[in-house]
């Protein structure tokens, strides 16, 4: 069973999966007092031509995908990887006990695709 | 350390049929698991974990309020602090501040002025100022009825001087520089906002000239003109009890704590990417178009 699930997976096509980043698990709860963690996401599957349009391609990705799809050995297919991403804010506690606000770049997946 | 053992389960994947066969010799070692919270703080700007007590902090509720639209917003990509009324473009951090009490706090007898003391060292080098604001709580009056308050002014006015140099008793007058001043309605309450960015300005660039905040309420008048002796003299009671500057005798901890005066930093500490405007379109927009 398991790998029979693991070929399907391997065989899914590329999209954003659930990675949920809890601050209490580590015991960082005491200095971040929000959130309590955070769905940071992660992308996973296959990229295969045809590429569709929602997996927001460059034109290079395309090329490499068509020249696997003709003889992988050639070039290997192109990667499922964050093509947008968020940021999120974290409420928390300094060394000097102050409380921090503060806004962290590129924390969360908002999109995949094949690049 | 006794988080350790839970700290690969943190940055693992949810489904536990992805790449978790439960065998438990799958786990980093110690010595991973040791570079692996080092990386974490890293990505959050702390060279350790922060020893915190938190019966000692109070999360100011402005603080709360801005988190909470913050995480509202709806720009995906940006890193700014959206705050009315304040230039905090670019800017990614808010700190705040509360006043250190010291026994210079004795020297003030009246409540209608009081010098406020902030001490912004913890603010890193390499951050940029890009705004400042002190905020002052009203309250008190707005529950009495107008009769109450008699012949009190309808207005008054609160000016904010950066103590440049403090003076020494009949030698020398200390040199105060106004940085910001507001007519206050009596009948409002809530918070009134100060901008102290050229006084915390240059806290940062002379940190042992850091004196503090002079915070003076004066009486104004709204029926008409008032002569400048009067505006000098002290207020009526009730006016230096409607702006909170310190905490009154019988007044308990907690509720000062909310109350009490807050200075709030924005800075920027430049580790986020400059991204051309039209990338800093909402989600809304992008799902539109």
């Amino acid at each position: 069973a398991s790998a029979k699930r693991s070929s399907r997976r391997k065989n899914e096509l590329c999209q954003r999966k659930p990675l949920y980043v809890d601050f209490s698990d580590v015991g960082w709860n005491d200095w971040i007092v929000a959130p309590p963690g955070y769905e940071a996401y992660y992308c996973q599957g296959d990229c295969r031509f045809p590429i569709a349009d929602h997996l927001n391609t460059t034109n290079h990705a395309i090329v490499q995908t068509l020249v696997n799809s003709y003889n992988p050995t050639l070039a290997p297919k192109a990667c499922c990887v964050p093509t947008q991403l968020s940021s999120i804010s974290m409420l928390y506690l300094n060394e000097q006990n102050k409380v921090v606000l503060k806004n962290y770049q590129d924390m969360t997946v908002v999109g995949c695709g094949c690049r | 350390e006794p988080a350790e053992p839970e700290l690969d389960n943190e940055i693992s994947d949810r489904e536990p049929d992805v790449g978790d066969d439960g065998d438990s010799s799958s786990r980093p070692d110690p010595k991973t698991l040791v570079e692996i919270e080092k990386n974490l703080l890293s990505l959050f700007g702390f060279p350790n974990r922060p020893k915190i007590d938190r019966s000692k902090v109070v999360i100011p509720e402005a603080m709360k309020q801005l988190y909470a639209q913050i995480m509202g917003h709806d720009l995906v990509d940006s890193v700014s602090v959206p705050k009315e009324g304040l230039n905090t473009r670019n800017a990614n951090t808010v700190r705040s501040f509360t006043h250190e009490e010291s026994h210079i706090d004795e020297r003030f007898q009246h409540h209608h002025r009081f010098r406020l003391l902030f001490n912004v060292s913890s603010i890193p080098r390499g951050e940029k100022l890009r705004a400042a604001e002190l905020t002052l709580t009203r309250d008190g009056i707005a529950r009495k009825s107008s009769r109450a308050l008699g012949r009190t002014p309808l207005v008054y006015q609160v000016l904010v001087y950066d103590i440049v140099r403090p003076g020494v008793k009949g030698k020398r007058a200390p040199t105060f520089l106004l940085v910001d001043t507001k007519m206050l309605a009596i009948n409002e309450s809530g918070t009134a906002s100060f901008d102290v960015m050229p006084a915390v300005e240059r806290w940062l660039r002379q940190p042992r000239k850091n004196h503090g905040l002079y915070v003076q309420v004066t009486s104004g008048h709204s029926r008409g003109p008032v002569h400048s002796r009067q505006r000098r003299s002290v207020p009526a009671a009730p006016v230096h009890e409607h702006v909170r500057l310190r905490r009154n005798v019988a007044e308990r901890h907690d509720t000062w704590v909310q109350k009490q005066p807050l200075l709030f930093t924005y800075t920027d500490d430049g580790r986020h990417k400059q991204r051309p405007i039209r990338d800093a379109i909402s989600s809304a927009n992008r799902a539109r178009r």
